[in-house]
């Protein structure tokens, strides 16, 4: 096991590389190819309209929905990437808790067009603008920001699957029982998300990765705003949102 | 925190699907 020797061989980092990565490719929710063949299907102004015409509770429903269809992929990521299964489930719960919409975030990237500001929802890609009566425009452009900027990573579909390994397995994650083990797993990581990008000449982007601080912000952000709207519609967020996303984020 | 993430410790406890 991954977690039992204090120091890993090449071998074992290599062995939990493939692994990561193949657990990445089982789970990323769509295509790389896919997302780029329709980067060029717009939603027309009519049906940015209809979006802004939709309620807020509506709109809210469908955000959370979509949110916890990609959070469920991020789940069967971590249960297949090596080790996670290894640590108690308070230690799983922990992490999927704190770290499960940041990996969100971070893969929104790859469904993200730079060079027009829109995002993949829901069959097109849509601009901020869309999602106007969600009542949290800052919130929007500040993640819409965010992608532009990892964007400019040029993130391979092999860097977003360590990375996002390593935004998972977090050991200063408050309320772990199991630190030690959690801290093993993620030095593991971390040798192996470097030796890649040392074997493809793309250590560089080490010192423009985001601070962690800047995920967690987006994240608080998120959840101040459900506060907000729960506190608005308690019956909405208590009858028909999905019980994972109210798990998660209330 | 098994008992307050119900959905989730499911999912976790679930084998690959």
């Amino acid at each position: 096991s991954i977690l039992e020797s204090p120091n890993s061989s090449v071998t074992e980092i290599e062995h939990l590389t493939q692994n990561v990565l193949k657990s990445y490719r089982e789970t990323c929710q769509l295509r790389l190819e896919d997302l780029q063949l329709l980067r060029l299907e717009t939603f027309s102004w009519e049906e940015v309209r209809s979006y802004q015409k939709k309620s807020m509770e509506e709109m809210w429903e469908r955000c959370a929905c979509r949110i916890t269809e990609a959070i469920q992929y991020v789940v069967e990521f971590a249960k297949r990437m090596g080790g996670f299964m290894e640590l108690c489930q308070n230690d799983q719960i922990v992490l999927l808790k704190a770290g499960a919409m940041e990996v969100v975030l971070v893969r929104m990237c790859r469904a993200f067009n730079s060079e027009n500001r829109t995002v993949f929802f829901e069959g097109k890609y849509a601009g901020p603008e869309l999602f106007k009566s969600l009542g949290c425009n800052e919130l929007i452009n500040s993640i819409f920001d965010f992608a532009h900027s990892l964007c400019s990573l040029h993130f391979s579909e092999n860097e977003i699957a360590l990375f996002t390994a390593l935004v998972l397995i977090n050991s200063s994650r408050p309320w772990l029982q199991e630190k030690d083990k959690v801290e093993r797993l993620q030095n593991n990581l971390e040798l192996a998300f470097k030796h890649m990008l040392r074997k493809t000449h793309r250590e560089s982007i080490l010192a423009k990765l985001p601070p962690k601080g800047k995920l967690r912000s987006l994240c608080y952000q998120h959840m101040e705003k459900l506060r907000s709207f729960r506190q608005m519609y308690p019956i909405i967020v208590h009858a028909v949102f999905p019980p994972l996303y109210k798990e998660l984020f209330s | 925190l098994q008992e307050k993430h119900r959905i989730l410790h499911k999912l976790l406890q679930n084998g690959n699907s």
